[in-house]
């Protein structure tokens, strides 16, 4: 799992947050004071493919074998989340209610080639 | 090896840092309220005090888990992957006749299955007295009765379920509950704090929504 800097194109989590102060949102989201809304970029070039993304998988086997033979396939490999966590949220609604929930998946943790 | 402008996954050109930051905070913000099922950010025109929330959360962080005030771990039901878990901390207002009062949020098209429903009133020093609740309306319905015994000041915990799980089901958004108190001088109301002060009487539903399409599997 790279974190992107200057001087690779290789596949990396970008890391972005957003603050809710910043945005006014602060009011009626308690708690976290912000979203690390992190985004996956970057090359996979075909020696990449499969890592660490779907490592455990058949889809290895598949690919290895692609790979170790040359086959030329008419698929490309992206750069895509492998590991995400929930965003654990307590807000008011529109009656000042205090709610906490979690939603799945909303932060990106880790970046791997598919 | 050369410099290469622009992303390098999907060739767009290279977004100025003040138009990268606007778009992002736009994707941020979207993704929350889709993910809330809100349509824009709530307007609080009723903030409650800070006092009065640090409290409530300190409490439920205090009973962590314990959620029918007798049994001291009882961690709710976890929520499975398809359906998203809910706390929802509603405080009440007191109307002029004693009737504490919740609004609710539902939402139309979802149901929402709830787990636990408790009561919380800080009740002032008293003596062998018992609470009795009841679900105002035109149909006055009992919902709990409890022997308080004698105690100084200090909270105290109400198990309003099944009842709130009808309720939820009529989507009604307003819920009233009226207190009596047997063996109390003084009028209930006295006895209870009211709305705006730091013990805010509160409610605390715990539900989880399931999605549309939610399917049951027998067993």
């Amino acid at each position: 799992n790279l974190s992107c800097d200057q001087n690779s194109d290789v596949c990396c989590r970008k890391d972005y947050y957003v603050d809710f102060r910043d945005i006014g949102w602060n009011d009626w989201i308690f708690k976290p004071e912000g979203y690390q809304i992190n985004y996956c970029m970057g090359e996979c070039p075909m020696h990449l493919a499969g890592t660490p993304g779907i490592a455990a998988s058949f889809h290895t086997t598949v690919f290895n074998l692609v790979k170790a033979n040359n086959i030329q396939t008419a698929g490309r490999s992206c750069c895509v989340p492998t590991q995400r966590r929930a965003l654990s949220l307590l807000y008011f609604d529109p009656n000042s209610n205090l709610i906490k929930t979690d939603i799945p998946d909303m932060v990106v943790d880790a970046c791997g080639c598919s | 090896v050369e410099a290469r402008p622009g992303c390098p996954s999907c060739r767009m050109p290279p977004l100025e840092p003040s138009a990268e930051k606007a778009f992002l905070v736009e994707v941020a913000k979207q993704q929350i309220l889709q993910k809330l099922n809100l349509s824009q950010r709530p307007n609080i025109t009723h903030p409650v005090p800070r006092a009065a929330i640090a409290n409530a959360l300190r409490r439920l962080h205090l009973g962590k888990g314990r959620m029918d005030g007798s049994s001291q771990s009882s961690e709710w039901e976890k929520p499975q992957p398809d359906e998203q878990g809910y706390e929802i901390i509603s405080f009440a207002e007191t109307d002029p006749s004693g009737l504490l009062q919740f609004q609710l949020t539902q939402t139309k098209d979802q149901d929402m299955h709830i787990l636990e429903a408790q009561l919380w009133l800080y009740i002032k020093a008293h003596r062998n007295i018992t609470i009795q609740i009841y679900l105002a309306g035109h149909q006055r319905v009992p919902l709990v009765e409890q022997q308080l015994g004698s105690k100084g000041s200090g909270w105290h915990t109400f198990s309003l379920m099944p009842a709130m799980q009808n309720l939820f089901e009529s989507k009604d958004e307003t819920l009233h509950l009226e207190l009596q108190c047997k063996g109390c001088h003084l009028n209930v109301t006295a006895l209870v704090t009211t709305t705006g002060s730091s013990h805010q009487s509160f409610l605390v539903v715990k539900a989880k929504l399931q999605k549309p399409g939610h399917r049951i599997t027998k067993r």
